[in-house]
């Protein structure tokens, strides 16, 4: 462990209870992508399989359950909850993301480090990780109006990524064979997605003035 | 192989 996988994942940890804080505390999910949930459901459920299997540390079995737990139940409150699922703007949430899950799949059963039922799901798990956040992008762009919360969850999401990439530089210049292509390009590509957010989330901080991406 | 592997990694 270190600093920066540490930091990533308190990021990470934070944007999944800044999202359940605001939908539990005002029962609304405007403006959030059921889409986007859905896909971070799969991404979880595919990646922490070996939750059973493999056992590697406390912390790193018990935020594995946080993040299961946080997903599912995100999914569940915008989908069930009676209060929660009338503020969903599902005309606006539109983005395909089944188009989505099956070039990742197909992508994983061609590309990975070990073709065994575990790792290609992990492998796929991390591709469907990389895009999961495009079907948000999108309806933020659609809704224009970012209230500060979604617009601090997708920026905490972003940043958990970019932490996760100083992790890997850190773990490859001190541990001699850690090099994981797949999981390095993924995780670029996705914290790549990100950066036109980042330079818009930056100009209106700077700027004091509302978030607002170009259409 | 655990200890250079990614599944240590969240």
């Amino acid at each position: 462990m270190n600093i920066f996988r540490l930091a990533g994942d308190m990021t990470h940890l934070a944007s999944v209870l800044v999202l359940l804080l605001k939908i539990h505390t005002i029962k609304s999910c405007a403006g959030v992508s059921l889409k986007t949930q859905e896909l971070y459901a799969i991404v979880f459920a595919t990646r922490y399989l070996d939750i059973f299997t493999s056992f590697y540390s406390i912390y790193n079995t018990l935020m594995k359950l946080i993040f299961l737990g946080s997903s599912f139940s995100i999914v569940w409150y915008m989908r069930y909850h009676k209060t929660v699922r009338r503020t969903y703007d599902r005309e606006q949430d539109t983005f395909r993301h089944w188009f989505l899950v099956l070039p990742c799949l197909l992508l994983a059963l061609l590309i990975h480090e070990k073709f065994t039922f575990l790792e290609v799901l992990w492998t796929f798990s991390l591709y469907l990780e990389a895009v999961a956040i495009l079907p948000q992008l999108v309806l933020l762009q659609r809704t224009r109006n970012i209230d500060n919360l979604t617009g601090q969850y997708v920026f905490l999401l972003g940043g958990y990524r970019g932490f996760y990439i100083l992790n890997w530089i850190y773990r490859y210049l001190t541990e001699p064979h850690f090099v994981h292509w797949i999981t390095w390009i993924a995780g670029l590509v996705q914290t790549l997605l990100y950066a036109d957010f980042f330079y818009y989330y930056f100009q209106s901080w700077k700027n004091n003035k509302k978030l607002q991406l170009p259409a | 192989k655990l200890v250079g592997d990614t599944k240590d990694e969240l």
